[in-house]
Parts: structure tokens; C-alpha cells; sequence
């Protein structure tokens, strides 16, 4: 049992080439949603710098939201180059696991997930997929809660660009769902073996 | 959101993405930190906002 309790080894780093192409797409409901152009505004700055080939789409309905998906996954497949990644940004209102079209219908975060995954589009197998969805989840309004002396946060560090559009730092309140690293055994809908 | 600076997820996470350098799962642990030091007023309650990450990737993503 010896080698059982032998020193740890440090992991073996791998990372994803990213001498490709890089694509990015951004679904965004901006009605009733003000502040979203602002959003957008920063997200085509980021992508212009990470060198992102990126589509902004302003008030998809729930429908248009597949179908804008289905397109970007057409656009990934025919694309002349390699692809080395995809980012999918999706900014609207929302309820868990649903997102609100510009129609006031819902559409299926699973079902928008699915379009670009290793089966359906594969251009991006194995290469890496990003969403980013800015959308409620649910109604629950978290106050934070208060910390003990000993369990600081960090100190204040002010980024190097531009403003958050938040109040500045409060070190007495933490958010209840921190640290803490969710490990599934196997994707939702999946049997786990 | 608000109206002029836009939301504080989106507005922190371009920031970090932009400004500091590591694997996408550090930057995205460096804006878990960032919103966890900041807080909202809704209706003239203090809120807090944080992201959640799940992770299916299998190497090292870097952006810059």
C-alpha cells in the first residue's frame, strides 16, 4: 500500500491550440433590458482584442435564437480554415434553464446547447465552446451574509480598464453561493456509469 | 443593469478577459472574486450577484 501514499504529482498541462480561427456569436434581447447595448459595446471591444471573428444579433425572437444558432453552427462547419474555438454570448431574461425571445416566448438553454456540441457540429469537436448567458435563472434575491474577523475577502484591486457597473467594495458580506466547485459524475440527462 | 455602464457581470468579466492573463478557468475564478467583493442596490437593499461555472473542458484554454 506504499505507493498508494506516494508524493502527488504535479498535473501534466495541456492546453487547446488556438492557432485557428476564433468565432464568436451574440444573441441579445434588449428590450425592457436596458444598459444591454452598453454590454454589447464591451463585448465587441473584447472580442476585437482576443482577435474573435464576431456577429452581434439585437432582439432574436425564441425561435431565432435556434436558428441564429443553427447558422453560426452552418458558418463553423463551412468555415475555409480550422477552428479553434467558438464563443456564444446570450444576453436576455430568463428563468432556470429557459431564456425570453424578444417574442415574450421561451426558448431551451439544452436546446441551444446541443446545436454546437461534439455530435452536431463537427467542426468544434473536441475544440473548445464558451457561453456566456447573462439571464435570471430564477426570482431568489440574495442579501449576502455577514463575515467573521478571520474569513476576509480580498483586498480592493482596481482593474486596469474600464469601470464595473457595481458599487465599489464591501467587505462585510460575502455571496452565499461561494467557493464551492460543483463536480457532476456526468451531464444532465446522462446515466452515469 | 444599469443604464449607462451596462451590467456588472458582462462589464467585469470583458474587463478580466481584456486585462489579466491565466486560463479561462482562473480568469473566470478572478471574476467570481471580483462580484464577490462588490454588491447591488436593488429597491435600497444591498444584493449580491455571482456567477457559476461548470466545466466540461479537458486541456488548458488561454485567450491572450
Amino acid at each position: 500500500m506504499e505507493s498508494e501514499m506516494s508524493d502527488p504529482q504535479p498535473l501534466q498541462e495541456e492546453r487547446y491550440d488556438m492557432s485557428g480561427a476564433r468565432l464568436a456569436l451574440t444573441l441579445c434581447v434588449t428590450k425592457a433590458r436596458e444598459g444591454s447595448e452598453v454590454d454589447m459595446e464591451a463585448l465587441e471591444r473584447m472580442f476585437r482584442y482576443l482577435k474573435f471573428e464576431s456577429t452581434m444579433k439585437r432582439d432574436p425572437t425564441a425561435q431565432q435564437f435556434l436558428e441564429e444558432l443553427d447558422e453560426f453552427q452552418q458558418t463553423i462547419d463551412n468555415w475555409e480554415e480550422p477552428v479553434s474555438c467558438a464563443f456564444v454570448v446570450l444576453m436576455a431574461h430568463g428563468e432556470e434553464g429557459l431564456l425570453k425571445g424578444e417574442d415574450e416566448k421561451m426558448v431551451r438553454l439544452e436546446d441551444l446547447f446541443e446545436v454546437l456540441n461534439n455530435k452536431n457540429c463537427k467542426a468544434l469537436r473536441g475544440k473548445p465552446k464558451v457561453y456566456i448567458i447573462q439571464a435570471c435563472r430564477g426570482e431568489h434575491r440574495d442579501p449576502g451574509e455577514e463575515l467573521r474577523g478571520n474569513e476576509e475577502l480580498g483586498g480592493d484591486e482596481e482593474l486596469g480598464g474600464d469601470e464595473v457597473a457595481v458599487l465599489k467594495n464591501n467587505p462585510q458580506s460575502i455571496p452565499t453561493y461561494t467557493d464551492t466547485l460543483h463536480i457532476y459524475s456526468t451531464v444532465e440527462g446522462y446515466l452515469s456509469y | 443593469r444599469h443604464d449607462e455602464k451596462g451590467s456588472g457581470f458582462i462589464q467585469t468579466l470583458t474587463d478580466v478577459f481584456i486585462h489579466k492573463k491565466g486560463s479561462i478557468l482562473e480568469l473566470t475564478e478572478e471574476i467570481t472574486r471580483l462580484m464577490a467583493n462588490t454588491e447591488v442596490m436593488q429597491e435600497g437593499k444591498p444584493r449580491k450577484v455571482n456567477p457559476e461555472v461548470q466545466s466540461t473542458l479537458r486541456k488548458k484554454l488561454y485567450l491572450q
